[in-house]
């Protein structure tokens, strides 16, 4: 099945090499940076899994709530072939109903893009339907990986939504809050 | 089907966005050093693909012949919420038979090492024949997706190869070669 490959190439390419480090990153940041990612609630990647697969490259689009502010240090390896493959998360802040400032490690996870770009193309005979179905499928399925991996465990927030009908332009960020 | 999945993903995800600015990123590449990469013939991203999904992180372990030599100018690029995110490729000198040196942009393409990760865990259910059937279904869809892509035309050159049942430690080198 698709989703299960992308899952799987999702875990064993990406998440299986930067969520055991992701706690030293993250202290060779607070190190360089004043100790600002104080609450270890957050030592967290969150990935954000919208089945509607509708990914924004740029998150400050999706809601300006969001907003960049640094990165962690990236992790570089020999990966197939490609010398020091550079992998880095981004720290973001996004900004509370309560007015307070919430610091975030938090992306998308690319294989649902990769989802949506082959349910617009004809030759990939993948559409609309197929496309709900594999999203959901992908999450599943991550989520089982995840939970058999010890390696990952605590590292991680799976953040899975659907965006509703009337669209509230801060849904986002307070999606990533709830969590 | 996973390698159908595979491709897809390896095609919009990573050689829809390199493929086409290769020739730039050769050209900027040789304003800084002296022209090295003379032969047009050879601007090409050759990617490897071994049917036995056996992958070697460093191509020098795969084949003493195969050295490191530089890394073309990374492209960086926001992408699902991961700020500059940066794709590059490495440049290798390869000894040939003829005591030649030849300089060559080559990777292995890393789904199957997706496909050799997902046969070896119990849970992924998966065993070697459905990843020799998935190799061979990977390559041949990621083969018709190139073709039929007009922005990545003659910038790529698919090596699809199994290694012999007496392993010559150069078998790999020549392989390259003969491309
Ligand atoms: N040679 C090579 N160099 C690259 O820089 C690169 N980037 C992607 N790919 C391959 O293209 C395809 C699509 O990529 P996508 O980003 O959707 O999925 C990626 C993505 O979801 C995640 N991932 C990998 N590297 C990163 C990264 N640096 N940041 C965030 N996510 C990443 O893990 C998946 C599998 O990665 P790979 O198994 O390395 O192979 C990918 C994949 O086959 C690359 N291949």
């Amino acid at each position: 099945n698709v989703a299960h490959g992308l899952a799987w190439s999702y875990y064993v390419g990406y998440l299986k090499l930067v969520l055991p480090r992701l706690k030293d990153l993250i202290s060779e940041f607070n190190r360089a940076n004043n100790n600002l990612l104080k609450c270890k609630e957050t030592w967290k990647l969150h990935i954000l899994l919208p089945m509607s697969c509708e990914i924004y490259d740029d998150l400050q689009k999706a809601d300006s709530h969001i907003q960049y502010w640094k990165d962690l240090p990236a992790l570089q390896l020999d990966r197939a072939g490609t010398k020091w493959r550079s992998y880095k998360q981004s720290i973001y802040t996004i900004l509370g109903e309560d007015k307070k400032l919430n610091y975030c490690i938090v992306e998308y996870a690319p294989p649902l893009q990769s989802l949506y770009a082959m349910s617009q193309d004809e030759s990939a005979a993948f559409g609309r339907e197929d496309r709900l179905e594999q999203a959901q499928l992908f999450c599943r399925t991550l989520g089982e990986i995840l939970q058999r991996s010890k390696e990952c465990a605590g590292c991680y927030r799976l953040i899975v939504y659907e965006e509703s009908g009337d669209s509230d332009s801060h849904f986002l960020s307070k999606e990533i809050l709830k969590h």
